[in-house]
């Protein structure tokens, strides 16, 4: 929180390089983790 | 098996990206989740799971370390991907920032099945939704902030960091917006459906010119827990086309351009309604909105038994993709012969359904831009922006972020905004006035 009466949460964010598990997951070809990322919806 | 589970559909967290530190309890237990608009429920691995790898891998709450914590017990289930995790209800203190918001109800997890959430980066997740989709009804965290008075005004704001050298992720911003991080006025669009922060959007175009596809409307959820843009398949089929992604070929859909194509044609050039002429040429049946599949049933053997086959669906939404392709390149006054193979080439480029496409990374700079109409105003996003790129150098891996997603109406067609739409797009969640605002992101 900060005087102007804002709370402020610093976000990291995963890096995109092929170590990564975002690289490894859109890299697998199986896109398994796009077909789940969306079910949340119930569609 | 539990009669009173609620049961939610929730995804693979895997692809999300941006994700920020809470603390559950007296004294504060930390965990790193991801702050998800699209969910409304919060949950954290319990220290009570004991048969899930995952769990070992994580930061686990252990409500007897905590003074604040309240027994609730009721059993709780959250379906993502192929699985699902399980656990129970729990109500303690979750700090965020330097708030801290009491009597919080929240899920411990017991079971978190697969290799999903062994290989995450976080322990769980921070649902920013509204209360009519939470699992167990259970308030969400936002809910009460509000309500307990910590935050000046009912809105809180999303900046994603777009430069990746940078440390910064992005930020966060309960009870306002930190004008350091947007350009210009935001534009402002409802809520249509309350549960999920769901708006009407208008056209997508292409390199600047209209698809046609969204012109009579469109729905599209922000959405900060997934890194993708998915939307209708015809769209995306036109978007991998003008980038050069990869595809499917779509059988059906040649079928249809080779056999009907010209009659298409002909059907629009004559003025029929674009979406009666499907049922015109024989493929759907019109149910007044839009065209509906025509099940087509064949004699299999001598013995008369008949059986449907999908056929009847596939060929009617293959066609009602053409005339939306058809009618577009009409509209820029293309050939007819250059209309048919145009719509041949788009059955090349079907998005495999939610899959993901490569495209080269050398083609970046002569790759269109991609828009969208929101509130009247076009938001653009730039190759650079929609496409991601995996490694560097000649090692390098670029895959379009547009993957495909078909809902039919009345609650599609269905655009997800995630965070490639709200990296360049500073968003404001505006709970209060029950709307959202997008502005150039800084």
């Amino acid at each position: 929180a900060s005087n102007d009466g804002l709370l402020r949460i610093g976000l990291k964010r995963l890096k995109r390089d092929p170590d990564n598990r975002v690289a490894a997951q859109l890299d697998s070809g199986s896109g398994e983790a796009l077909r789940a990322s969306i079910r949340k919806f119930n569609l | 098996d539990s009669a009173d589970a609620d049961i939610v559909a929730l995804k693979n967290y895997l692809d999300a990206q941006y994700y920020g530190e809470i603390g559950l309890g007296t004294p504060p237990q930390k965990f790193t989740v991801i702050f998800d608009t699209g969910s409304s429920n919060l949950w954290v691995p319990s220290a009570k799971c004991y048969f899930s790898i995952a769990c070992y891998f994580h930061a686990k709450y252990r409500s007897s370390l905590s003074k604040t914590y309240q027994k609730n017990g009721k059993s709780a289930s959250i379906q993502y991907g192929s699985g699902s995790i399980t656990g129970f209800f729990s109500i303690d203190n979750v700090k965020v920032g330097n708030l801290v918001v009491k009597n919080q109800e929240f899920i411990e997890t017991t079971s978190e099945p697969g290799v999903t959430f062994l290989v995450a980066k976080f322990d769980g997740i921070l649902g920013l939704g509204f209360q009519e989709i939470s699992v167990g009804n259970a308030k969400p965290v936002w809910y009460n902030m509000v309500e307990q008075g910590l935050v000046k005004e009912p809105v809180f704001s999303f900046w994603l960091n777009r430069k990746a050298d940078e440390e910064e992720g992005g930020e966060l911003v309960f009870g306002g917006i930190d004008t350091k991080h947007f350009k210009g006025k935001h534009v402002y669009v409802p809520v249509t459906r309350k549960g999920y922060w769901q708006f009407d959007m208008g056209d997508v175009l292409i390199g600047g010119k209209p698809t046609g596809y969204c012109r009579g409307g469109c729905s599209a959820i922000a959405d900060s827990g997934t890194s993708l843009l998915a939307g209708p398949s015809s769209v995306i089929a036109m978007i991998n086309h003008a980038i050069g992604a990869s595809g499917v070929v779509s059988q059906e859909c040649k079928a249809v351009v080779q056999q009907y194509g010209q009659n298409i044609i002909d059907l629009l050039l004559a003025q029929v309604q674009p979406k009666k002429i499907c049922s015109q040429i024989g493929l759907c049946t019109f149910d007044g909105n839009q065209g509906v599949s025509i099940v087509i049933e064949s004699v299999v053997d001598e013995k008369n038994d008949k059986s449907s086959s999908g056929l009847g669906e596939a060929m009617c939404s293959a066609c009602e993709m053409a005339v939306v392709w058809m009618q577009n390149q009409l509209m820029q006054n293309q050939t007819q012969e250059r209309i048919l193979n145009y719509a041949n080439e788009l059955c090349d480029r079907m998005p495999s359904p939610m899959g993901e496409s490569a495209v080269d990374c050398g083609g970046l700079s002569s790759m269109p831009k991609v828009s969208f109409t929101i509130g009247g105003k076009v938001f653009d996003l730039s190759p650079e922006e929609y496409i991601l790129k995996v490694g560097e150098g000649a090692q390098a891996q670029c895959i379009s972020g547009f993957t495909g997603l078909d809902v039919p109406p009345p609650r599609g067609p269905l655009w997800i905004l995630g965070d490639i739409f709200m990296g360049r797009y500073h968003t404001i969640f505006d709970y209060g006035n029950q709307r959202v605002g997008f502005a150039e992101a800084a």
